[in-house]
């Protein structure tokens, strides 16, 4: 999967299996990867879970689970807020699309998170305070929060060489055809559709549609920028670019 | 099993004598809190001591199941620096439950990140 860290950085990872995107005071995340292709190191998350850490007069513990087909707009034990305290209603869940979009509200933390499912395969995005951000329980084992540190070196996918590879057709089938259906071209075309600006949201989704030849993935892609736009307190930050050998931002083209 | 908590809460509350009627409302406070922790408090002794007492009391007492609830205040765990609980109670909640209300009077305003993950 791609993953835009809480510092911005863009990385491409194969993290098959379960992989922990946040732990904190108030909350940890946890994803489950699998491959889309039978013999590729290209992952989707195909199970979600959050668990709310139970806080003061505020919220009790509660755990949100989601799988794919099974979006729930309720946490594990069936209810949509945060318990019986006189907070309580500081932590919801609203459903935004059955079976697709759902939203949980942690108001009590300042934190916002989205999780979609596009396809076969579920999103996740979270807008969050730095000071929940960073109040860590312990500072030696932070390094495998995704979310905080980025995916391990040994877990990430160069972008540049796989598309490379693709330009110069080295994933072409022995009839000549790519293996999945799309051509670099093809890609590049059907992702200008929903991505207009060459970011990486862009590439990603070039990249996923090389790797998967699922064209939902062009939707994911879309809908990670929307809920960039929705969670992102900066502007100018919104679309983000390959850097280039010297590690400085590429100009968009 | 965080039975000791809700001992200790029941116990800050009640500490200083008033009512009848208050202490029925502690008592509440205290089997809500008891009820809560009856998953991971299954099999502990302290739970099920607190289960009786918290009966006994109330038939004692001639306190209603049914009623207000006070949360009690004076041992809640310290939260952290810019979380600071408030004493005005809104509707929706008390004001340590508002992240963003209870920075009003902090100088700077919070800063936000993102997170996302997604695609193949």
């Amino acid at each position: 999967p791609h993953l835009r860290t809480f510092s911005d950085d863009f990385q491409t990872c194969k993290v098959e299996g379960a992989w922990p995107l946040i732990h904190n005071k108030y909350l940890s995340v946890q994803v489950t990867n699998t491959p889309v292709v039978p013999g590729s190191s290209a992952t989707a998350t195909s199970k979600l879970t959050i668990i709310f850490k139970n806080f003061q007069e505020c919220v009790d513990q509660k755990m949100y689970h989601a799988e794919t087909d099974e979006l729930p707009a309720a946490f594990a034990d069936g209810s949509k807020n945060g318990g019986d305290r006189h907070g309580a209603n500081t932590l919801r869940i609203v459903e935004k699309v059955p079976g697709q979009q759902v939203e949980i509200h942690a108001r009590y933390i300042g934190t916002t998170i989205v999780v979609r499912q596009v396809g076969r395969y579920l999103t996740f995005a979270v807008r969050m305070p730095e000071e929940v951000v960073n109040s860590v329980e312990d500072r030696d084992n932070q390094d495998l929060y995704l979310c905080l540190h980025g995916c391990p070196a040994n877990q990430r996918i160069d972008f540049r060489t796989f598309r490379a590879r693709a330009v110069e057709g080295h994933g072409l089938s022995r009839t000549g055809s790519p293996p999945h259906g799309f051509t670099y071209k093809a890609a590049m075309a059907k992702c200008k559709e929903r991505l207009p600006v060459e970011d990486l949201y862009f590439q990603s989704c070039v990249f996923d549609l090389l790797s998967s030849g699922d064209v939902n993935f062009t939707m994911a892609a879309y809908y990670a920028f929307e809920d960039v736009k929705m969670l992102h307190s900066n502007k100018d930050k919104y679309h983000i670019y390959e850097k280039d050998a010297f590690g400085s931002n590429a100009a968009p083209r | 099993c965080k039975i000791l908590k809700c001992n200790s809460e029941f116990w800050a509350s009640t500490s200083s004598s008033g009512p009848e009627e208050e202490f029925c409302t502690a008592l509440r406070a205290y089997n809500n809190c008891v009820r809560r922790t009856a998953r991971t408090c299954r099999g502990d002794l302290a739970y099920h001591s607190a289960q009786h007492g918290i009966e006994d009391l109330m038939s004692q007492n001639n306190c209603s199941k049914e009623g207000p609830t006070t949360q009690p205040r004076a041992r809640t765990p310290a939260p952290p620096p810019q979380l600071q609980p408030d004493s005005q109670e809104r509707s929706d909640g008390p004001e340590q439950c508002h992240y963003e209300r209870s920075l009003h009077r902090q100088s700077s305003p919070p800063n936000y990140t993102h997170c996302g993950f997604f695609g193949d």
